[in-house]
């Protein structure tokens, strides 16, 4: 089971912009 | 004028959008020791992308509200009363809503753009780069 950290830091970086 | 320089200037959003600019605005941010800031606003976005059927998604919520709303952090110094009461009511009674956090969202990104992008775009981090 992931830790809260990981959980939030997934979630900043699903909406980080990608490079084109 | 299509430029991503060009685009930075346009607005907040646009630069936010691009992910040099928005890697550029990181460093500024985190020297003016106010990164927190931007990485709340990411969190909104990505909160609202969840599913909400997924239990993963009322951790984050849980997960995002104690990192940066409950405590005394600076997103919770620029967040109404009234916001962080909501938040906190919705996340006790379960009820996770995708724009739960659109409201504080909001009143971060407004602080966001009368403040640090204004500060941005005039810091030797930004002229340095263009």
């Amino acid at each position: 089971i992931d830790s809260e950290d990981d959980l939030l830091q997934e979630c900043i970086s699903s909406a980080m912009p990608k490079k084109k | 004028p299509d430029s991503p320089l060009a685009r930075w200037t346009k607005s907040l959003h646009s630069l936010l959008g691009d992910q040099d600019g928005a890697h550029l605005f990181r460093t500024f941010l985190e020297r003016e020791k106010c990164v927190d800031t931007l990485d709340f606003w990411f969190a909104c976005n990505g909160f609202r992308q969840m599913d909400l059927k997924d239990t993963k998604t009322l951790r984050v919520a849980k997960a995002i509200y104690k990192r940066y709303i409950e405590n005394n952090s600076i997103v919770a110094k620029q967040l109404k009363p009234a916001t962080k009461t909501y938040i906190r009511d919705s996340i006790k009674k379960q009820q996770i809503d995708s724009a739960m956090f659109d409201q504080a969202q909001t009143e971060i990104q407004s602080t966001m753009e009368e403040n640090a992008y204004q500060m941005f775009l005039t810091s030797d981090i930004y002229l340095e780069y263009v």
